[in-house]
């Protein structure tokens, strides 16, 4: 899956995402990519997230919407992508999640549990070339 | 700091960055136009097996796709799930943002918008699909998503009959989610 969030010269923020699933799905299963508010969520009074892992679990906490709602809160994007992965994994500790969340200032943070590490990447006008951050989880 | 504009995304997927930088910084175009264009690099790419065709495929052996876009200005969405014979995902959920009033499409007649918009109806599957379900069956379709069935999913392929509810196994197993096999 990827999730991407986009903000453009006029500050507008965009989310997306694009996923084939898991495998071996029950056919019909849907994960939480294409659901508003779980797989990516963007509001340009406050700034975008994208989510990504178990799909089944993830959804059931709306985790893009809560992200960008710690944000509204005032909280920075690191502590926003914690809170969020703190809650999904106060039920499900087991299973994997990952989170980055953008403030509409371009600052982010990224937080993730059970993968080993969560890869992001990064573009911004000073840098010469994309940069990839990796979290430990 | 002020870093405008900006473009991040999950996983290693340098090349859907790459593409989305170069449309909303060198073309200064919109922030919609950098996640559908940035995203599709990954269809086109089929990112890690898991974005795009030909990767993933249900019990059955199908791929399908699911694609979600939207708009932090007018918080308009658009969205498909499940959608069949056709590999522009996010383009056609980009479609349902620009050209309906609705948010999410589904199923078979999610590809029929996409086709009256112009997309081609193509198989998702690849020979890499048929591989990793005749896999599957050889270790007697480990893992899977079934439970309180029998014949027991833990242990063997269906199809499976529903346990009656005083014998049922509460437990929560689930196949492994990794860096290759995620939503």
């Amino acid at each position: 899956t990827i999730g991407m969030i986009a903000i453009d010269g006029n500050g507008n923020v965009a989310a997306g995402t694009s996923t084939n699933g898991l495998t071996y799905k029950i056919p019909g299963r849907v994960g939480d990519s294409p659901i508003p508010g779980s797989g990516a969520y963007a509001d340009n009074s406050v700034g975008g997230a994208v989510a990504t892992g178990d799909g089944d679990v993830m959804m059931r906490f709306s985790a893009s919407f809560l992200g960008v709602e710690f944000l509204r809160n005032g909280y920075t994007p690191q502590q926003a992508a914690d809170m969020v992965i703190a809650r999904i994994g106060k039920y499900y500790p087991e299973n994997s999640a990952a989170i980055v969340v953008v403030d509409v200032d371009g600052n982010y943070g990224s937080a993730c549990q059970i993968f080993s590490s969560f890869p992001v990447s990064i573009y911004y006008s000073e840098l010469d070339e994309v940069k990839v951050e990796t979290t430990r989880c | 700091c002020k870093r405008q504009p900006i473009v991040v995304n999950t996983w290693n997927f340098t090349n859907a960055t790459i593409k989305a930088w170069d449309v909303v910084y060198r073309q200064q175009r919109s922030a919609i136009d950098a996640v559908e264009e940035g995203c599709s690099v990954c269809e086109v790419e089929q990112c890690d097996g898991s974005v795009g065709y030909g990767g993933s495929p249900s019990e059955e052996g199908e791929t399908t796709l699911d694609g979600m876009i939207m708009d932090g200005k007018t918080m308009n969405v658009g969205a498909v799930a499940g959608l069949r014979y056709i590999k522009e995902a996010i383009s056609v959920a980009r479609h349902v943002l620009d050209y309906t009033k609705h948010t999410l499409l589904v199923g078979d007649q999610a590809t029929e918008f996409a086709v009256k918009m112009g997309f081609q109806h193509q198989s998702l599957s690849t020979p890499n699909n048929e591989q990793i379900i005749n896999d599957w069956k050889a270790r007697n379709c480990q893992p899977n998503y079934w439970r309180n069935m029998l014949p027991s999913p833990e242990t063997a392929c269906g199809p499976y009959e529903k346990v009656s509810s005083s014998i049922q196994d509460i437990r929560v197993l689930s196949p492994p989610v990794d860096e290759h096999n995620h939503d």
